[in-house]
């Protein structure tokens, strides 16, 4: 069987829409520090994870994606 | 929990609030009550005092918008965000808007509004988030029937106001900690293959695909059924959970509780009124026993004739030697009964009636 892609499409515009939201994402590319392994994104995942209770591995997995899909109030969890 | 960063707060105790316009999903009274009762909890655990207005600039206006509404932060349609609020501070702040995209109700569907404006009204105050999945203020949405707030909460407002000046502090719910070693069980049960492990208003589950515990609310998978149950055990021939409070039982199948119940104990399984409440069950899936533990003493039931066997109850202490003589939860896994009472666990060999491992309550957790 094909392997479903790891991340679709969709779930990556959920994850980065979510991190923008609530963690204070910036997509300004100027701003964005381009570091090897140590995307804002995945910093961002982390500390999505981190705060959730979830296994922080800094990829968008099932579980956090599960979490980012669930109803919740609109305040970031980090100062904007 | 987490105060709001800058640590800003209302100046004065004595706080005002107006409801600028109404959702036409609820009556008028109705959307009042929910705003009146959500400012009460936390009035109840602190000094701050609020007063309703019917016109003019109140402290925290609450409004009901849809899409862009000229803040910072437009709402996107029904289902993800569902509200948001602003920290104390003039104008803006303190003001909290739902979402109108959403239905509202004031009931247990989707999204009760007494739940989500209790949460608002915690940023409004100078909350933040908490990582709490007990607590009002964890940003996700779950409603689990009563809403109330958990200790963390009254932690958070009291760090910023100050403790209730009433003389009986309020005292508010804790969430189980997995790995805590003072951890205490209400009940537990195989659920297809699983265990979960039932503390209050919540359950933890492991399961041998993902090592990690999970704590989350009973009421995610099972919204009809109450807190704080005290027994539960899994009739595997039936595919069926029964859950147990006082001298009511409900059955579940999946995530469906099943039609008809609660059903009551006596008339159900045959215990006398004097029973009033079952303290743990387990039931062996070869012999389709089950057994009952209510105080010092077991029943024993047979699934198949769906009668209570002769001759019991029987003492817990007689023949379930070195577990004491009360339990607190049960469940059976490869043959082996797990008892447990207090902060003590026993892993139990019916066959040879014998405690084979006096373990921690939380060996199962992986901690």
């Amino acid at each position: 069987f094909p392997t479903p892609p790891e991340t679709p499409e969709q779930d990556v515009e959920t994850v980065q829409k979510y991190l923008e939201n609530y963690y204070n994402l910036k997509t300004d590319g100027d701003q964005i520090a381009k570091q090897k392994n140590k995307s804002p994104v995945v910093e961002k995942l982390k500390q999505m994870q981190e705060f959730f209770g979830l296994k922080v591995t800094g990829k968008p997995d099932a579980d956090t994606l599960k979490v980012m899909k669930q109803p919740r109030c609109g305040v970031p969890d980090v100062a904007r | 929990f987490v105060l709001t960063p800058g640590q800003p707060q209302w100046e004065n105790t004595s706080l005002t609030y107006r409801i600028e316009n109404y959702t036409p999903d609820l009556p008028r009274a109705v959307v009042d009550r929910a705003m009146e009762k959500a400012f009460q909890l936390w009035s109840n655990a602190s000094p701050l005092r609020f007063t309703k207005l019917s016109e003019g600039q109140a402290d925290i206006m609450i409004s009901f918008v849809w899409g862009d509404h000229r803040d910072n932060s437009p709402f996107d349609g029904p289902g993800g965000n569902l509200a948001h609020a602003f920290q104390p501070g003039p104008n803006l702040g303190g003001d909290v808007h739902f979402d109108e995209d959403e239905r509202w109700t004031n009931d247990f569907r989707d999204y009760n509004l007494y739940r989500v404006a209790a949460h608002e009204l915690g940023h409004s105050l100078g909350l933040g988030h908490s990582t709490d999945i007990g607590a009002l203020m964890y940003p996700n949405y779950i409603f689990s029937g009563d809403v109330q707030l958990s200790q963390d909460d009254i932690n958070g407002i009291q760090a910023i106001y100050g403790s209730s000046p009433n003389s009986e502090q309020p005292v508010g719910p804790q969430t189980p900690q997995p790995c805590d070693s003072k951890l205490t069980f209400d009940a537990i049960t195989t659920i297809r293959g699983e265990i979960m492990f039932l503390k209050d208003r919540f359950y933890m589950r492991v399961n041998s695909y993902y090592p990690e515990v999970e704590l989350n609310f009973i009421s995610v998978f099972w919204p009809h059924l109450p807190n704080g149950l005290q027994a539960a055990y899994e009739a595997a021939s039936r595919d069926e959970i029964r859950f147990f409070k006082g001298n009511k039982y409900w059955a579940v199948q999946g995530q469906n509780v099943l039609r008809g119940y609660p059903k009551d104990i006596s008339t159900s399984f045959g215990f006398p009124q004097t029973v009033k409440n079952i303290d743990a069950a387990v039931s062996e899936e070869e012999t389709g026993k089950t057994y009952f533990f209510v105080a010092d003493k077991y029943w024993r039931y047979d699934e198949y004739k769906r009668s209570m066997d002769v001759g019991y109850p029987k003492m817990i202490a007689y023949d379930f030697p070195g577990i004491g003589n009360k339990v607190d939860a049960v469940f059976m896994k490869d043959g082996f009964f797990y008892f447990f009472h207090g902060t003590r666990q026993y892993k139990f060999d019916p066959k040879t009636k014998r405690v084979l491992a006096i373990l921690k309550v939380n060996s199962w957790f992986n901690c």
